[in-house]
């Protein structure tokens, strides 16, 4: 299971880069 | 000393081999780049008008209480029609009559090309098909909706995560359903930081749904869809990965 900091950490991870903004 | 010349030109052939290989590769990625680019069904300012037109109108508190009537209507798949209407409602609610989302024709593009793509699913599937020219009529999965509705909120990026995490929070109730744990605080709270802690955790299969809704309503960034294929041999290929493996590499560089 993932909880809301780890989804935070995948969208904003280079592999996902949400909205154009990652680490 | 009498193969020296071999040796040395047997180490500039392969320096130049690498060399080729490399920018092969490189070509291939970029091409694909540029492919993801002319087909994305939006362009980043597109994105950036939608989401600046509905910049009073669709805040993470009117989100909120889109959220809580999904959670009253109780279905996990709904029409776009119904969709609509549920949204308008609550809009209309927060901003009086009239109110509606503005720039909806570039959601419309979004929503309407998955219904295409679902429908011609259905068809491949009923051969004989009554061939879906009802799309009207299609279902779409309401986080499918939510994530498209997404493009058209206005808010910090902190708080578009926490706007699609509460969504996963939604649907997972739908599922668990019998009504318990259903009831997650949907946000509106003074502290966010209470408010996490207290967040149940959501399921990877869910975690991976969205991040393919992110990647099918042109939210993730091109350079990031993009993965090594088996095939590297004579060049290394690429293709566009779906939410399922951009998901594990996300996991796989976290750890």
């Amino acid at each position: 299971s993932v909880v809301l900091e780890d989804f935070y950490a995948i969208l904003k991870s280079r592999s996902v880069c949400a909205w154009g903004e990652c680490y | 000393l009498d193969n020296l010349g071999k040796i040395f030109l047997t180490t500039i052939a392969l320096v130049l081999l690498s060399l080729l290989r490399s920018t092969k590769g490189n070509n291939a990625r970029a091409a694909l780049r540029d492919d993801i680019e002319a087909s994305a069904l939006l362009d980043p300012l597109e994105i950036e008008d939608l989401r600046f037109a509905n910049e009073n109108l669709l805040t993470k508190s009117v989100w909120d209480e889109i959220l809580k009537e999904f959670r009253e209507v109780g279905r996990e798949r709904v029409t776009y029609g119904t969709f609509m209407n549920v949204v308008l409602r609550v809009l209309r609610r927060i901003h009086g009559e009239g109110a509606t989302i503005q720039c909806g024709h570039l959601m419309d593009r979004v929503v309407i090309a998955e219904m295409d793509r679902v429908g011609r699913e259905i068809d491949a599937s009923e051969k004989d098909g009554e061939s879906c020219d009802a799309t009207k009529e299609i279902e779409l999965p309401l986080s499918f909706l939510l994530a498209a509705l997404s493009l058209a909120l206005y808010s910090t990026v902190a708080d578009r995560i926490d706007a699609l995490y509460n969504v996963m929070v939604l649907i997972q109730g739908f599922n668990n359903d019998a009504g318990e744990s259903t009831t997650a605080p949907l946000s509106i709270d003074p502290e966010p930081e209470t408010l996490r802690k207290e967040l149940p955790s959501v399921s990877l299969v869910q975690v991976e749904q969205m991040i393919q809704h992110l990647q099918n309503t042109c939210q993730l960034v091109p350079d990031a869809q993009i993965v090594e294929t088996n095939a590297n041999v004579p060049y290394q290929t690429y293709r566009v990965g779906d939410g399922t493996e951009l998901t594990k590499r996300a996991r796989e560089a976290m750890a």
